[in-house]
């Protein structure tokens, strides 16, 4: 999907440092 | 049924009981107990005091202590609900009470308006969202051309921004969520089901003599 067609927030919940599930990862 | 009786002493500074958790919380007890062998896990890999500091939080987000990231600070600073400059497990357990499966939605919707909110006033301004526009960017190798940045914000804000004060406010935020339901995937931890396998070792280090889930 280009960035341009998705919303600020779509493109933001990509970020990294958003993604909590690698806490998980030992 | 079953039957708790906490043993003492055996808790270090700052570690809230199980037992009292896991009421306040959607979690059970076994799994505020297998939660505490990751907060052990992440609170000890730079010093050893039962606290998340920072450096600690992003090296367990990152696998690197050096990486300085917005997002990051964002996630930390609401996860420091006392804001002591550190989380304790009373905070890491309700803070990611919010991301499990089955919190209300509601709660996911308000903590993802706080962690865009980076100024906190009570609104997510455009200047706001342009930043963390520029931190995605910088964190990524995505380029876009400020022209495109500002395309971006246009659309976002006419679509979120309803009555066009260039800002989005609680209601405003809460309607385009429900438009855009895939906003708030990150607000959900699918790991945190299976928290007592991830963690088996919960057994050993338990402090509540009859575990009920």
């Amino acid at each position: 999907v280009a960035p341009v067609t998705m919303n600020a927030f779509e493109l933001i919940s990509t970020s990294q440092g958003l993604n909590l599930s690698t806490l998980f990862e030992k | 049924m079953g039957c708790f009786h906490s043993k003492v002493a055996r808790q270090p500074p700052g570690h809230e009981d199980p037992v009292v958790l896991a009421s306040q919380t959607a979690f059970s007890v076994s799994e505020v107990e297998a939660l505490y062998e990751l907060f052990k896990m992440i609170s000890s890999s730079v010093v050893d005091d039962g606290l998340i500091s920072k450096e600690e939080f992003q090296l367990a987000l990152f696998k690197n202590r050096k990486k300085e990231n917005l997002f990051a600070n964002r996630i930390f600073d609401l996860f420091d609900v006392k804001q002591k400059g550190v989380i304790d497990f009373g905070d890491f357990v309700r803070s990611l009470n919010v991301f499990h499966p089955n919190a209300p939605q509601e709660d996911k919707i308000n903590f993802a308006f706080k962690l865009y909110d980076l100024d906190s006033t009570g609104f997510i301004e455009r200047q706001e969202v342009k930043q963390m526009l520029i931190a995605l960017l910088c964190e990524s190798e995505m380029k876009l051309a400020d022209e495109t940045i500002e395309i971006i914000l246009d659309k976002t804000f006419i679509e979120a921004d309803v009555d066009q004060d260039g800002k989005i406010d609680k209601s405003e935020w809460q309607n385009f969520v429900s438009r855009n339901p895939s906003l708030l995937k990150i607000m959900t931890l699918p790991y945190l089901r299976d928290i007592t396998t991830t963690f088996p070792s919960f057994v050993f280090n338990s402090e509540v003599d009859e575990i009920a889930t």
